[in-house]
């Protein structure tokens, strides 16, 4: 090695490296070129929002979750049980569960024909005593967090703060730290939310406008109640967009909703857990005025869940029912999940929640309730009142 | 799945419930 090492001629060649170089541009030009291409060519407005947490995270992320509730749906609600297995297989389900049987009004398990039935239970009336106090819980559940919305920063689970504006889907500047300043950008009712927009950083700040759903810009006034859907297309950086049944709009909740004097904003956050009993009742007497259908994701809700992706409530599928009681401003937003995607609303017949062809996140469709009372301009709703519920898949 | 409450009350609302309890539907969480 040593001799061979001495006494072999070292001769220079000059590489050809600007072939090389020139080889690598052209092939990176080629790859962006095709991109653009894809990109042109994909005329679906599917955006999928950034989302950024622990690996946990990622690896749900990746998973088709709406698909798979839908799928998980189309197993529970159309195929029938056979009725030698219906007794076992429910009270499995109530065994892992929790569900206490004694309550349910129909306790022949056999007469529910699938397990889609069977979570749609109803109890017995007189199980659950209505107290007489301003508010009562909505459904049966677990208290995840409660508190005032400071300023439009609402306390989530351990800490983490969302302020409640952007929880409507505000357009956000590039967040400093956690608290993300909001841009007063008015969402159109059928938005197509940036990439950037719906970027789940954990702490973000979120808002009760990305909540509820906030008043569009530009569009035409519709008026239209309950199952009449109304819509305005236009153009939109090439785009086709079509503004889904526009009807009446809420003014920007966080600048034009003025709390009244004395008063101040208030939430409260109820987690059910899969054995619950899932239907959902009025929490005091309201009238709805309106309800905004956001079509999301359908991550699963569980606190576990909240803590890893204290966004979520952002991002899962959910219709906020907005209206008023005695004291002012008054809302309802039942949030689906990947078990229970679907959401039901007993006086919304035309609402259809977890659909295939919905818009991705970051839109929502917005129906008036006006005409349900001319006098109330809403749906009047007492304490108590059965509202709905959500479904399985 | 979870619901969601957002509403406007007086100052003096107070809740009476705490994180992590358990609650049933028409049982009392706040009151003026």
């Amino acid at each position: 090695f040593n001799e061979a090492w001495k006494k072999t001629k070292v001769t220079w060649y000059p590489i050809p490296i600007g072939i090389g170089i020139t080889f690598i541009a052209f092939q990176h030009m080629f790859r962006v070129y095709a991109r653009e291409k894809r990109k042109k060519q994909d005329t679906s407005t599917e955006i999928r929002p950034i989302i950024i947490g622990p690996w946990q995270v990622y690896l749900i992320d990746t998973l088709p979750l709406r698909a798979l509730s839908r799928l998980w749906g189309r197993i529970n609600n159309e195929y029938n049980l056979p009725v030698w297995l219906r007794e076992p297989c429910f009270k499995f389900y109530s065994w892992i569960f929790k569900c206490n049987l004694e309550e349910i009004e129909n306790t022949d398990l056999k007469s529910y024909p699938n397990l889609g039935s069977f979570f749609y239970r109803s109890l017995k009336p007189g199980v659950r005593p209505i107290e007489n106090a301003a508010l009562v819980s909505p459904a049966d559940g677990r208290v995840l967090s409660f508190g005032l919305v400071n300023n439009g920063k609402v306390e989530q689970v351990k800490g983490i703060t969302y302020s409640l504006d952007a929880f409507l889907g505000h357009k956000r500047k590039e967040g400093k730290d956690d608290v993300i300043e909001q841009e007063k950008h008015v969402v159109t009712s059928t938005h197509i939310a940036d990439e950037k927009e719906f970027a789940n950083v954990n702490g973000i700040a979120y808002s009760l406008d990305a909540l509820l759903g906030v008043d569009p810009a530009g569009a035409t006034k519709q008026d239209s109640s309950v199952g009449e859907d109304a819509s305005v297309r236009f153009e939109e950086n090439g785009f086709q967009k079509e503004l889904a049944v526009v009807t009446k709009f809420a003014t920007p909740f966080s600048s034009a909703h003025k709390v009244r004097e004395g008063n101040t904003l208030y939430f409260c956050v109820i987690y059910l857990a899969p054995g619950d009993y899932h239907r959902f009742h009025s929490p005091t007497n309201w009238v709805v005025e309106m309800r905004r259908h956001f079509a999301g994701e359908l991550f699963s809700v569980s606190p576990y869940m909240l803590k890893m992706l204290p966004d979520l409530l952002v991002l899962n599928e959910r219709v906020a029912l907005l209206g008023r009681w005695r004291y002012g401003f008054f809302s309802m937003i039942p949030v689906g999940a990947t078990n229970v995607g679907s959401i039901r609303i007993d006086f919304d017949k035309a609402l259809r929640t977890n659909r295939r062809e919905d818009l991705p996140v970051g839109t929502y469709t917005e129906v008036s309730y006006k005409k349900a009372s001319k006098l109330l301009g809403g749906q009047p709703l007492r304490t108590g009142d059965e509202m709905g519920g959500f479904c399985l898949g | 799945s979870t619901i969601v409450l957002v509403f406007e009350a007086p100052f003096e609302f107070r809740f009476c419930m705490k994180p992590g309890q358990k609650i049933k539907y028409g049982q009392k969480i706040g009151e003026i």
